[in-house]
């Protein structure tokens, strides 16, 4: 059992003006985030149990969350030989969504429901994301796939690195340099 | 005509980009459904942030509470454009094709299109805004394009309709207009959109976070992307829009998602799209060991 109260306590109290407008003074504002990030990481975990709970495994699964794939950093993807991806969908129809990767360089396979083999294409990571200040990362390029997810429902897919010489579904990606 | 024989051009089966070779910017944007095709530049600028005089009432600093740009004509000739001897790449594979602009140290951006996507994805990363001049600076990104717009554009309401804005007007009383940038500028919480009427076509742009957009020129549209002040504007705070994070200044990315169609699609078509973005798929990660099998 997981609370979801930290997340809402933490909204609630950012629907202070100042929180909404961003007038709050600067350690404020870092409070705000430290609420908001603790409320959303109660709420993974009660995702997390929900999916175990629906997905009827054997055992309970100890799946994490990536909260910095906007900037390309996820050290599951970035250091596991192989990854389950569960996708859920919250929208009431069937979407279509691309799912984006940070990946150390190399050859991948994914496949989706049934062991179908999924397309994907690798790209390198731009000059922006490998020099971004702080960022702290292996990864050297992005793996992208599109999935296909059922109205209120999940998807899982798996994302293998394969040893060298495998042979990988990748797509051709070509790229051009110039300067302005 | 305007497109020459150098451009090179992005497309999947609904719209097509057309990027000039020589600076890797965008100059044309097609509805391939449609058959519409209209010129479209987007470029980042930066207003430079008022000082003031904060023992007098109508000289306040530009801050946290207030936009206020140290200027006084109207439209973009106020702001100064972020122009750098930048690079460029272009990235093309079968699920995503995008334009990658290295347009100055601090201003970044990817151009993205999806294989089946109906929308273009715009990932800007901006920061940490240099501040050694001493001069406090607040970056916006300006999409221009051809369309007959005239004075009227349209921001949402936190969800709810979306509210006609028409510049320097006010509907309720008559604007004394004193701030002609920062009085045309509304809050966009999740989209901005400007319509032509003549021709019937709509440029719909939706946001990841709430920002402050306007349209300060026919055709126009403009969203402000980050802001760092040096002066506090003494409504409160008391202490400038600074955030040194690391100690150089915070790094800001973010995406808009630009819709291009006509006027009667253009509704279906961007809350569609907002349900996809806001309500985007949970993405669970499980590492598979031998504990954990693939079955599993």
């Amino acid at each position: 059992q997981h609370d979801v109260s930290a997340l809402r306590d933490a909204v609630s109290v950012a629907q202070h003006h100042d929180a909404v407008t961003g007038t709050e003074r600067q350690h404020v504002a870092d409070d705000y985030a430290l609420r908001l990030d603790r409320g959303v990481k109660e709420c993974q975990e009660t995702v997390v149990d929900g999916i175990n709970r629906i997905s009827n495994v054997t055992k309970p699964l100890q799946f994490e969350f990536c909260d910095l794939l906007n900037i390309s950093i996820c050290s599951i993807t970035e250091n596991s030989k192989e990854v389950a991806l569960v996708l859920w969908n919250p929208l009431s129809r069937t979407l279509n969504h691309y799912v984006q990767l940070p990946v150390v360089d190399g050859d991948y396979d994914i496949t989706g429901p049934g062991g179908t083999k999924i397309p994907f294409q690798i790209t390198p990571l731009p000059k922006h994301t490998l020099l971004l200040p702080g960022r702290l990362s292996n990864a050297t390029h992005e793996i992208l796939f599109r999935a296909k997810l059922p109205p209120l429902g999940y998807t899982a897919y798996n994302l293998k690195k394969l040893a060298k010489g495998g042979v990988s579904l990748a797509g051709h990606t070509s790229i051009l340099r110039k300067r302005a | 005509s305007g497109f020459a024989d150098d451009d090179f051009v992005i497309k999947n089966e609904f719209l097509a980009l057309t990027f000039d070779q020589s600076s890797g910017s965008l100059k044309y944007l097609t509805n391939l459904e449609t058959n519409t095709t209209i010129s479209i530049s987007q470029t980042f600028a930066y207003y430079v942030g008022s000082v003031g005089n904060n023992t007098k009432e109508p000289l306040r600093a530009s801050g946290a509470y207030i936009f206020r740009p140290n200027c006084t004509g109207a439209g973009p000739d106020c702001s100064r454009p972020l122009e750098g001897n930048g690079t460029y790449e272009i990235v093309k594979g079968p699920l995503v094709q995008e334009v990658r602009q290295y347009i100055c140290a601090w201003v970044s951006q990817v151009i993205r299109l999806h294989a089946t996507s109906k929308k273009v994805h715009f990932e800007w990363q901006v920061g940490p805004i240099p501040v050694g001049d001493g001069i406090g600076k607040e970056i916006v990104s300006r999409f221009s394009t051809n369309l007959k717009s005239g004075t009227e554009f349209f921001t949402d309401s936190n969800g709810r309709q979306n509210i006609k804005r028409r510049r320097n007007f006010r509907p309720s009383f008559n604007l004394n207009l004193t701030e002609p940038i920062s009085s045309n500028f509304y809050p966009v919480v999740d989209r901005i959109f400007i319509q032509d009427e003549t021709a019937g076509s709509q440029l719909t742009i939706l946001t990841d976070r709430a920002q402050a957009g306007s349209s300060l020129l026919e055709g126009q549209i403009e969203l402000m992307v980050h802001r760092r002040l040096l002066v506090d504007d003494w409504l409160g705070v008391s202490e400038p829009l600074n955030e040194p994070g690391l100690g150089e200044g915070l790094v800001v990315r973010g995406s808009h998602h630009l819709i291009f169609t006509n006027i009667a699609k253009s509704p279906r078509r961007h809350r569609l799209a907002s349900h996809d973005l806001y309500w985007h798929p949970a993405l669970l990660l499980l590492p598979v060991s031998s504990t954990t099998s693939q079955a599993d």
